[in-house]
């Protein structure tokens, strides 16, 4: 559930994409 | 370093030497090294040309050469400073800088706000924005209604743009993010703190003795 409050950069910011620890994993 | 470090060097387009890099970045020399073992893996993985190619890149982030995605584009594009379609070894260790945790706030906020930049105009766009929230919700198997994905962006964009110009611009996205400092989380990655340690299998491999 996405609260219509929510802050959009905080939404995107849960992107996969953006999340470059999973270069370092095994 | 002798002959293997020049070896290395004309094999592999873009190579710059650890003690170069290290200099110019948050890393140490062995540091260096070990993202270069990490980056042999990763630029030979699909392509074997000692470059990233954007399918190897996708398919470190996901597992999956052919899982396309916006964030991961755009952080692809960012890596290839030169902008030659590849990720060479001195863009790789420059960029993955910005993300140390001891890199400057303001770098990994100048960083997010590029990454958020789409169309590369130096201002975040209202449509910019609500273009990104429609990717990640399409990533995330989200659904929600069209006035609640607006609800969403109007209140965000008009927290953001205190000017009030219809677009967010770099002085703006500091003020923003000193406000909502988690919005710049995936800007830091701790695993490149003592990356030697973290991954003891990288430093096996790595020459130079710190």
């Amino acid at each position: 559930v996405v609260p219509a409050t929510m802050n959009a950069f905080e939404l995107i910011s849960t992107s996969q994409g953006l999340n470059l620890s999973s270069l370092f994993e095994k | 370093m002798g002959c293997a470090s020049s070896k290395r060097s004309k094999r592999t387009p873009g190579y710059e030497e650890p003690t170069v890099l290290a200099a110019e970045t948050p890393f140490t020399v062995s540091e260096v090294e070990a993202l270069y073992e990490l980056y042999k893996k990763l630029s030979n993985a699909i392509i074997a040309d000692g470059l990233i190619h954007k399918e190897e890149f996708q398919l470190a982030l996901f597992r999956n050469r052919n899982r396309r995605n916006l964030f991961a584009d755009r952080i692809f594009d960012l890596f290839d400073v030169k902008r030659n379609g590849v990720i060479e070894f001195g863009e790789f260790v420059r960029s993955l800088g910005v993300f140390h945790p001891n890199a400057p706030v303001a770098d990994k906020i100048a960083f997010a706000f590029r990454l958020y930049d789409l169309r590369q105009t130096g201002f975040i766009e209202r449509e910019e924005l609500k273009e990104m929230v429609l990717a990640l919700l399409h990533e995330s198997d989200l659904v929600l209604s069209e006035d609640v994905v607006e609800t969403i962006v109007d209140k965000t964009f008009t927290d953001a743009d205190t000017k009030g110009d219809g677009k967010i611009d770099t002085e703006e996205w500091k003020e923003f993010v000193s406000k909502h400092p988690s919005l710049i989380k995936n800007m830091t990655l701790p695993y490149l703190k003592d990356i030697t340690l973290a991954f003891p299998s990288f430093v096996v491999a790595s020459e130079v003795e710190e």
